[in-house]
C-alpha cells in the first residue's frame, strides 16, 4: 500500500 | 505548511471560537446541536491520540489542545451549565449517535491505510468528521430559525474543509508520495454535505434576507 500518511495535518 | 492549510486551520479555529463566544456571552445554545458537538469531541479525541506520543510542531500541538479544549467545553456548557442547558432543545436534537458512529467504525475497520489501533482510530475520526455535521443540519432544517452566529458557525466549518481540499491538491502536486486518498474522499464527502447549506447561505446573504432552509 501507499506510505503511511504523515499525520502533520490537524 | 501552505496558505490553504493555514487558512483552513484558522477558519476552523474561528468557527469553534465563534460558537464558544456565542454560548459564553449570550448564555444560550439555541439552534446548536449537542449531538454534533459531542461527535466533534469524539473526532478530536480519536484523531489526536498521538498528541503526547509524536511531537510534530508547537503549532500542531497548540492547535490540537485548542480544538480538544473548545469541543469539550462546548459539550460541557450545553450539558452542565445551569443557564445554557435550559436553552438546549433536546426534543428537536434527536439524531441518534450510533447511526453515525457505528457505520464510521465499521468502515474504518474495513478501509484503512494500516490495521493498527491508532491508524484505525485516525481513519474513524476522518469518516466521523465527514458526517458529524448531520445532526446540526437536521436541527437547522427543523427549527428553521438560524441566528447569524449559528449560520456563520456552520459556514466557517464547511469553508475550513473546502480550504483543506485546496491544501491536498497543492500538496499532491508539490510533494512526492503525498497520497492520502482516504483523507481526500472523506474531505470531499464532508464538503459536499455543506453544499446545499452554502447555497442557501449565499442566497440569504446576496438577497440580504434572513437565512431560511427549505423544510
Amino acid at each position: 500500500g501507499d506510505a503511511i500518511p504523515d499525520k502533520d495535518e490537524l | 505548511m501552505n496558505i490553504f492549510r493555514l487558512a483552513g486551520d484558522m477558519t476552523h479555529l474561528v468557527s469553534v471560537l465563534v460558537l464558544l463566544l456565542k454560548i459564553h456571552t449570550i448564555k444560550s445554545c439555541a439552534g446548536i446541536s449537542l449531538k454534533t458537538q459531542e461527535l466533534y469531541a469524539l473526532v478530536f479525541t480519536t484523531r489526536y491520540l498521538d498528541l503526547f506520543t509524536d511531537y510534530i510542531s508547537l503549532y500542531n500541538t497548540v492547535m490540537k489542545l485548542i480544538f480538544l479544549g473548545s469541543s469539550f467545553s462546548i459539550v460541557w456548557y450545553i450539558r452542565r451549565h445551569k443557564i445554557v442547558r435550559r436553552s438546549y432543545d433536546k426534543d428537536q436534537d434527536t439524531f441518534r449517535h450510533y447511526f453515525i458512529v457505528l457505520p464510521c467504525l465499521v468502515l474504518a475497520l474495513l478501509i484503512h491505510h494500516k490495521f493498527t489501533f491508532k491508524e484505525v482510530m485516525w481513519t474513524f475520526s476522518l469518516y466521523l468528521e465527514a458526517v458529524a455535521i448531520l445532526p446540526q443540519l437536521v436541527l437547522l432544517q427543523r427549527t428553521r430559525n438560524i441566528d447569524n452566529l449559528t449560520g456563520q458557525y456552520v459556514f466557517l466549518l464547511g469553508a475550513y474543509r473546502a480550504l483543506y481540499i485546496l491544501n491536498w491538491i497543492y500538496r499532491h502536486y508539490t510533494e512526492p508520495h503525498y497520497v492520502h486518498w482516504i483523507t481526500w474522499i472523506a474531505g470531499i464527502v464532508q464538503t459536499l454535505l455543506y453544499a446545499d447549506f452554502f447555497y442557501y447561505y449565499f442566497q440569504s446573504w446576496k438577497n440580504n434576507v434572513k437565512l431560511q432552509l427549505p423544510a
